[in-house]
C-alpha cells in the first residue's frame, strides 16, 4: 500500500458523506446502497463511522460527473478513467467524483459501483495505489462482488496504519464470549428483520445474517456492525422500497441505510405512540399496504409509512386480529407476503388472506438448526 | 521506429503520452516529440509505471506496458502528486 506524502487523514474519526449529484444509469437507491458498503468495507477494518447528510457541505462529497467538471481533472467518456477522489482535507479534501459517461452497475455487466465506490473512498480516507495486485488499491478496474467482501490484507494493513484497527491489535470478535447457543431448542430471538437481501436475527450481543436461500449463516456481534446499539435489540423492521431500516431500544430508534446509522438516536414518540408506550416488543413492515404494525404486550398498532402517522382506532388486541399466534410477540417479518411472528422458542407463519396460522416451526430453525 | 518503441502504432503512441501525462507527470508532461523520438524522461517515466505494475523494466514502451495503459482504471495518478 502507499500513502499520500505528507501521509494526510482525517481527524476525526466520524465522517459526513454526501451523494449531490446521482446517475443516470443506476436507481438512487441501488447507488445509495453501494456507496453504504463501500463505505463499510473501511469501516469494518478501521475505527472510522459514517454519517450521511442530506444537505449542505460534508467531509466527502459524492458526485457523478462528465467531462470536465471543474477540478482540473476532466474525465473522459466511456472506461479508461472511472473515478477520482481528493485525499482528505478541507474543501475538495476527501471529495470523490465517478465519470457519468461509464455504463455502472450493480452487478459485472458494466462497471460495478461498489467496487469503484470502495477503491476511491481509499483514497477520500488518505490511500494512494498500491502495487499489490491484490489490493483493492490497485491502480486498475477488477470486479469485486459486494456481498461477502473482505478487505484484502494490504488495503487493512494501510488504512490500520492511519487510523489504527476496530480493537486494540485483536481481530474484531465476530462472535461476542457468550455467542447463545445457535442451536439451544429454546433459542427465542429480541427481533427479525430484512436488510437488503438478508434476514438479520438479533439475540442478546449476537444477530445472525441469511440471505434468502443460501445456508451459510454465522453469527456476528452487534457492535461490530451496530456499534450505537450494542446488544438487546427490541425491535426492527425494513422499509424495503426505502432502503431504510429502523432499530429500536427502549424509548429510542436509530435509521440506517444498510448498515450505516443516519444521524443520532431519535424518540418513538415520533411515531405517535401513547406517551405511557416507552418500548416496543416487535415491528413488521407489511409491503402491500405500507403500514408497520408495533407490537406492544398484548396490543398492537398501525402506523401508515406513506402519510407517516400512526392510525386511528389503535391499538387493538393481538389476539383478536391474529388468532393462533399465542404468547408475547418477540419478533415479527414479513416474507413472500407471509408475517412470521416469533413468539419464544416457536416461529409462527401467519397467512393474512386465512386470517390464520399456517404453520408453526422452531425459532432456531430459521438460523439453521 | 524509435528506439525507445518496440511497436511503432501511432494510436498506442497516443494513449501512451495521454496515460504517463495523466499518472505519471509529476515531473511535467511530455512533447509528442518525445514520443516520436525518445527522451529521458520518457523513459524514466515508462521504468516508474513498469516497476509500480511489476512489469519488466525496460524503458521502452512495449505490448504488456500498452495493454496496462489501456486498462479501465482510478484517475488517481500513482505517483502521487
Amino acid at each position: 500500500y502507499h500513502l499520500f506524502p505528507g501521509e494526510p487523514k482525517w481527524e476525526k474519526k466520524t465522517l459526513t458523506y454526501r451523494i449531490a449529484k446521482y446517475t443516470t444509469s443506476l436507481s438512487k437507491l441501488d447507488v445509495d446502497r453501494a456507496v453504504d458498503m463501500g463505505l463499510k468495507a473501511w469501516s469494518d477494518a478501521a475505527p472510522l463511522n459514517f454519517v450521511k447528510a442530506n444537505q449542505g457541505e460534508a467531509d466527502i462529497m459524492i458526485s457523478f460527473e462528465n467531462g470536465d467538471h471543474g477540478d482540473s481533472y476532466p474525465f473522459d467518456g466511456p472506461r479508461g478513467t472511472l473515478a477520482h477522489a481528493f485525499a482528505p482535507g478541507e474543501g475538495l479534501g476527501g471529495d470523490t467524483h465517478f465519470d457519468n459517461a461509464e455504463k455502472w452497475s450493480t452487478g459485472s455487466n458494466g462497471f460495478n459501483l461498489f467496487t469503484v465506490a470502495a477503491h476511491e473512498f481509499g483514497h477520500a480516507l488518505g490511500l494512494g495505489h498500491s502495487s499489490d495486485p491484490s489490493a483493492l488499491m490497485y491502480p486498475t478496474y477488477k470486479y469485486q462482488h459486494p456481498i461477502g467482501f473482505r478487505l484484502p490484507n494490504d488495503d487493512v494493513k494501510g488504512i490500520q496504519t492511519l487510523y489504527g484497527s476496530n480493537v486494540s491489535g485483536k481481530e474484531l470478535p465476530t462472535v461476542p464470549a457468550n455467542n447463545p447457543n445457535a442451536c439451544d431448542s429454546n433459542l427465542s430471538f429480541d427481533a427479525v428483520t430484512g436488510l437488503g437481501n438478508e434476514l438479520l436475527f438479533f439475540k442478546d450481543r449476537t444477530f445472525w445474517r441469511r440471505q434468502a436461500y443460501l445456508a451459510n449463516i454465522r453469527p456476528s456481534s452487534i457492535a461490530s456492525s451496530f456499534p450505537q446499539l450494542m446488544a438487546n435489540v427490541d425491535a426492527a423492521y425494513e422499509v424495503a422500497d426505502r432502503g431504510t431500516a429502523y432499530f429500536f431500544k427502549g424509548p429510542h430508534y436509530w435509521v440506517t441505510r444498510g448498515l450505516i446509522t443516519q444521524g443520532s438516536p431519535r424518540t418513538i414518540q415520533d411515531f405517535g405512540f401513547p406517551n405511557h408506550v416507552q418500548k416496543i416488543d416487535a415491528a413488521v413492515y407489511l409491503k402491500n399496504t405500507k403500514k408497520t404494525l408495533f407490537f406492544v404486550g398484548d396490543d398492537f398498532y398501525s402506523y401508515d409509512e406513506s402519510r407517516r402517522i400512526m392510525e386511528y382506532d389503535y391499538p387493538k388486541s393481538i389476539d383478536d386480529e391474529f388468532s393462533g399466534v399465542e404468547g408475547k410477540v418477540d419478533a415479527a417479518v414479513e416474507v413472500n407476503g407471509y408475517i412470521y411472528f416469533f413468539s419464544g422458542p416457536k416461529a409462527y407463519k401467519y397467512d393474512t388472506e386465512k386470517e390464520d396460522v399456517v404453520n408453526v416451526v422452531k425459532s432456531s430453525s430459521w438460523i439453521g438448526c | 521506429a524509435p528506439a525507445v518503441f518496440a511497436l511503432s502504432n501511432w494510436k498506442d503512441i497516443y494513449t501512451a503520452k495521454e496515460y504517463l501525462d495523466k499518472y505519471y507527470s509529476n515531473s511535467g508532461k511530455l512533447q509528442i516529440s518525445e514520443m516520436v523520438a525518445g527522451s529521458v524522461s520518457l523513459s524514466s517515466k515508462l521504468k516508474k509505471m513498469q516497476q509500480f505494475f511489476g512489469l519488466q523494466v525496460t524503458g521502452k514502451l512495449d505490448y504488456s506496458t500498452v495493454s496496462i495503459m489501456k486498462k479501465p482504471r482510478c484517475g488517481m495518478p500513482d505517483v502521487a502528486n
